[in-house]
């Protein structure tokens, strides 16, 4: 009945034995601990009927969920999972549902957590579109502010429900709150000192919608053309079936001073990712050398 | 210049905001992949010719390339006896690398410079990456192990299928299964 802890001498991460899902993350270099959750969920992609701005439907151009009764959409795990631990790693591999699996790895000598995601294709058997989000809600006291990066470079501060050029009237709950992520984005917890930073391996978008909480959405299938310019709706059209979609989240848990070189370097790992080449031995060791 | 023009030339196709963004018909993100491939294809000759030239060899030898280990399939190691993997960091300093390759169940061996044995990790690929759509894979396993890669260099490892009669000393990753409630389910 224990919890199921994957660890090594940086990171420690525990699950709950009973569903495999995460529930905290431990940085045993500088001790600090937080809850946290990570979940799936989609928003409806709003339907509309483009007759005017305000009903524009969600498509390639535009993202605005249906928010009419409540945004958020849960999607529950099945609660299998698999443990596996290794000489060089230890995983715990979630089973979510037909269309959702994920491995959470910590390698041996990490000083991050990889969650890789896999995820589609999205049924659209009731008709409606969907957006993919990875949400971890977390313990830590963040307020209303999150940073996204510009390009990989510079650190943009976010504030919910809020602009710094003029006073917003907020008409989408989800949508006026999300940004572009082209590397990563963080949280801060001012009082504890520590940020969790989630680096992503493409553009997406991200928000922080609520207190302690972060998300990425990993992927889309709406059912209606947005009017746009595309005049199709971003559904794969011709193919039919819908994208399977793989990568992965990388999650940083440090002190605020000392998480920038940590995921600066990281970034850079994961970009400039070693080319790797092979070719076949078919002469004597000397000729490996 | 010629063969690494290809991929420049797409990429710069691919500075249109439809391209960065998903906004153009489906027909037309087909095609900018297509010429995205076929540049990556291209500069993996230069990257070939510049591994030639660095580890001076008298003949310069083949190299092959895996552009699918996203999704766990590589021609070359899930046929595996023994093949040769040289990796190229292209950053300025020391980088340890978890490298992952796909491979049919089985032990194997890793040697690096001056015969160094590697640890190695065989671990079974989840059951849900087997079943992508596209994906054609012989490959069932993960083979890990981490190379430490110089600045601006590379390093050379063997990779070698072994017989199961070898004592144990590869190491598996251990599979703890907890499969879910049928009332949970329900």
């Amino acid at each position: 009945n224990e919890d199921v802890v994957v660890q090594n001498e940086f990171l420690s991460l525990a699950f709950d034995q009973a569903t495999g899902a995460l529930k905290s993350l431990t940085n045993l270099e500088s001790k600090d601990s937080i809850a946290i959750s990570q979940s799936f969920g989609y928003y409806i992609g709003s339907v509309g009927d483009n007759s005017k701005e305000e009903l524009r439907a969600a498509g390639a151009y535009i993202s605005r969920p249906n928010c009419s009764d409540g945004c958020w959409k849960e999607l529950k795990s099945n609660g299998s999972y698999e443990v596996v631990k290794g000489a060089l790693g230890q995983e715990v591999r979630q089973y979510i549902n037909p269309w959702i699996s994920q491995v959470i790895r910590l390698h041996t000598t990490s000083k991050h957590v990889n969650f890789e995601w896999q995820v589609g294709p999205i049924p659209i058997g009731d008709d409606v579109g969907k957006e993919i989000i990875s949400r971890f809600s977390t313990s830590m006291k963040t307020g209303e502010e999150f940073w996204t990066d510009s390009n990989g470079r510079q650190n943009i501060r976010r504030v919910r429900n809020f602009r710094s050029t003029f006073k917003i009237n907020i008409t989408e709950p989800v949508a006026s709150n999300y940004y572009p992520v082209v590397d990563r984005l963080f949280v801060r917890d001012n009082g504890q000192k520590t940020q969790l930073t989630i680096l992503t391996d493409r553009a997406q978008g991200g928000a922080s919608l609520n207190e302690g909480q972060v998300e990425l959405m990993v992927h889309r299938r709406l059912l209606v053309d947005d009017w746009l310019g595309v005049s199709e709706p971003l559904n794969e059209v011709g193919l039919g079936q819908g994208l399977v979609i793989r990568g992965t989240h990388r999650l940083i848990l440090a002190k605020i001073d000392k998480s920038a070189a940590r995921y600066r370097a990281l970034s850079q790992a994961s970009y400039w990712h070693p080319t790797i080449l092979f070719t076949a031995v078919t002469t004597q060791e000397s000729r490996l050398e | 210049q010629h063969e690494v023009a290809q991929l420049r030339e797409a990429v710069g196709v691919a500075q249109h905001h439809d391209a960065i963004t998903g906004t153009e018909r489906q027909h037309v993100a087909d095609d900018y992949a297509r010429q995205l491939a076929e540049g990556i294809g291209e500069c993996q000759d230069v990257v070939a010719d510049g591994i030639n030239k660095l580890s001076k060899v008298s003949s310069p030898i083949q190299y092959q390339f895996c552009d699918l280990l996203n999704i766990s399939q590589c021609h070359v190691t899930e046929n595996l006896g023994q093949t040769t993997i040289v990796l190229w960091n292209s950053l300025s300093r020391t980088v340890n690398h978890y490298v992952r390759l796909p491979v049919k169940d089985g032990d194997y061996s890793v040697t690096g410079a001056g015969n160094s044995d590697v640890p190695v990790q065989i671990t079974p690929l989840p059951k849900e990456l087997l079943t992508i759509p596209g994906r054609i894979s012989a490959a069932t396993h993960e083979l890990t192990f981490r190379a430490k890669l110089p600045p601006v260099g590379f390093a050379t490892y063997l990779i070698k299928k072994v017989s199961k009669s070898r004592p144990k000393k590869y190491n598996r990753g251990r599979v703890l299964q907890r499969t879910a409630r049928s009332d949970y389910l329900q």
